[in-house]
């Protein structure tokens, strides 16, 4: 599970039997108590009800796996929507899909439409009992899109790089080749200086006392969740899907679970010509794996914007779905109207809206389903492709 | 040729959690996704929040709201425009 926290908006994805929408309303309240964001319902932010007032909200998954092992209002979408409802005033529930197929579902609230800046609570706001959204806000203005790609059904051989097993003999395969390379060295720079000499033991420091212990060394860097979880990240391919050479300061944090089960999220700041741009406040990408063959799922979610001299959706979607070959996947793209830009190209920053860019086929796969939703102020481009 | 800045986000373990984890029984396939607005964008913030916005809540506070979605902090990378944290499940 992942969340991402910027100054405006919460992200929070969570995986397996989770609660996640059990958390909204004490989110709603920290924004009101600790962030300082302005809440109805309440005389005083100290007051236990007070919960902040959301701009917007989305809520997403895609169909259920085991309804019956989910906790909560997660048990069925029909429950998540009534929970949502009692909550929030004005929501609108979508499914997008085959029914009897690979689905994806939507919550969304709009902004309204007032341009008034926030206000106090009146009479009737501490009355009602749902919270009311976007009040009192203009409408964004700032190009938000998010590329989420669902794949289920992953193939058996690339599923196994995410079983602690597997990373830990990698991570051992890499210790190794480190340690060669690095007896190697010395001893190439020792036998420059004086003739071919001892080996050199890199866990040595010369005088008989190791620097560290190296089998505590390489247990943990075979065995701990952060190390093993940047060992699989770079083995998979995964690190190199924003690679540094076009996002300089991105940064992945990785874990792997043990006996399996991998999470991943990607920081990207905005390139320093971009900084205190309204537009490129900084993107993120986050990954989840579940490999186990009954239930093996793959996720991928980035906001960072496709196209021109950066990476395009296309090329981003083939290579992570080159990482898992899944059986199934669907692919969402969600971008404010007519807000297309990428603040990592050159030139020309202008791209093409989603309806155009996720047109291009992926290699190995056939294509099912593609619907489009024209929403008030964003558009939702849903593909599900089968392998072929 | 590319190298890190100052703007290179930066990594703390919770190490009291992440040292333990089975995931035995935790996985289920299919996450679930809730991304809530509170303004139109950082630079947007309504008067009277903070400076920071959401931003400028600390990582303990957020620990009681996680709680009741059942999941841990593992581990946090900080940046200038978002902060990531990487959740148990």
């Amino acid at each position: 599970s992942s969340m991402f926290v910027f100054p405006h908006k919460l992200i929070l994805k969570t995986c397996g039997t989770t609660t996640l929408l059990l958390g909204l309303q004490r989110m709603l309240h920290i924004a009101a108590v600790d962030a300082g964001f302005p809440f109805h319902n309440a005389e005083a932010a100290s007051d236990i009800r007070a919960a902040a007032t959301p701009y917007r909200v989305f809520y997403s998954r895609k169909n259920f796996l085991f309804p019956d092992k989910q906790h909560g209002p997660h048990r069925s979408w029909k429950q998540e929507v009534k929970y949502l409802d009692d909550m929030f005033e004005g929501g609108s529930a979508y499914m997008v899909g085959k029914m009897n197929g690979d689905h994806w579902y939507l919550y969304i609230t709009s902004p309204s439409q007032a341009l008034t800046p926030p206000r106090t609570p009146d009479a009737e706001d501490l009355a009602a009992t749902k919270i009311p959204t976007g009040k009192g806000y203009a409408p964004a203005s700032q190009n938000d899109e998010t590329l989420e790609i669902l794949m289920t059904d992953l193939d058996p051989e690339n599923a196994k790089q995410f079983y602690l097993s597997h990373a830990s003999a990698v991570a051992s395969d890499k210790l190794a080749a480190e340690a060669r390379d690095a007896r190697k060295k010395a001893a190439d720079s020792v036998a420059s200086l004086s003739g071919p000499a001892e080996e050199v033991d890199v866990f040595d420091n010369g005088d008989g006392e190791p620097i560290v212990d190296k089998d505590d060394a390489t247990e943990g860097l075979t065995t701990e969740g952060h190390a093993l979880g940047t060992v699989v990240s770079e083995s998979c391919g995964l690190s190199d899907v924003y690679p540094v050479s076009t996002y300089p300061d991105a940064r992945v944090d990785a874990y792997l679970f043990s006996p399996c089960g991998f999470s991943a999220n990607g920081v990207i700041p905005p390139p320093p010509s971009a900084q205190g741009d309204v537009n490129n406040a900084g993107h993120y990408f986050t990954v989840h794996v579940t490999p186990e063959p009954n239930c093996s799922f793959a996720s991928f979610e980035t906001n960072v914007p496709g196209g021109q001299s950066g990476r395009t959706t296309a090329e981003i979607i083939e290579h992570v779905v080159s990482i898992f070959r899944p059986g199934r996947f669907s692919v969402t793209l969600f971008e404010a109207k007519g807000q297309s830009a990428n603040p990592y190209g050159m030139g020309d920053k202008s791209v093409a809206p989603a309806a155009q860019r996720l047109v291009d086929p992926v290699k190995g796969y056939r294509r099912i389903d593609r619907i489009v939703h024209d929403f008030e102020d964003y558009d939702l481009i849903f593909r599900f492709y089968e392998r072929e | 040729t590319f190298s890190p800045s100052e703007a290179t986000p930066h990594l703390t373990i919770n190490h009291d959690v992440a040292a333990d984890l089975d995931s035995t029984n935790a996985f289920e396939g299919p996450e679930k996704l809730l991304e809530v607005w509170f303004a139109p964008s950082a630079t947007a913030l309504p008067p009277g929040a903070q400076p920071n916005g959401l931003k400028s809540v600390p990582a303990d506070t957020w620990v009681g709201m996680l709680d009741m979605v059942n999941c841990k902090i593992l581990s946090v990378l900080e940046s200038d425009v978002v902060d990531a944290y990487l959740l148990s499940e």
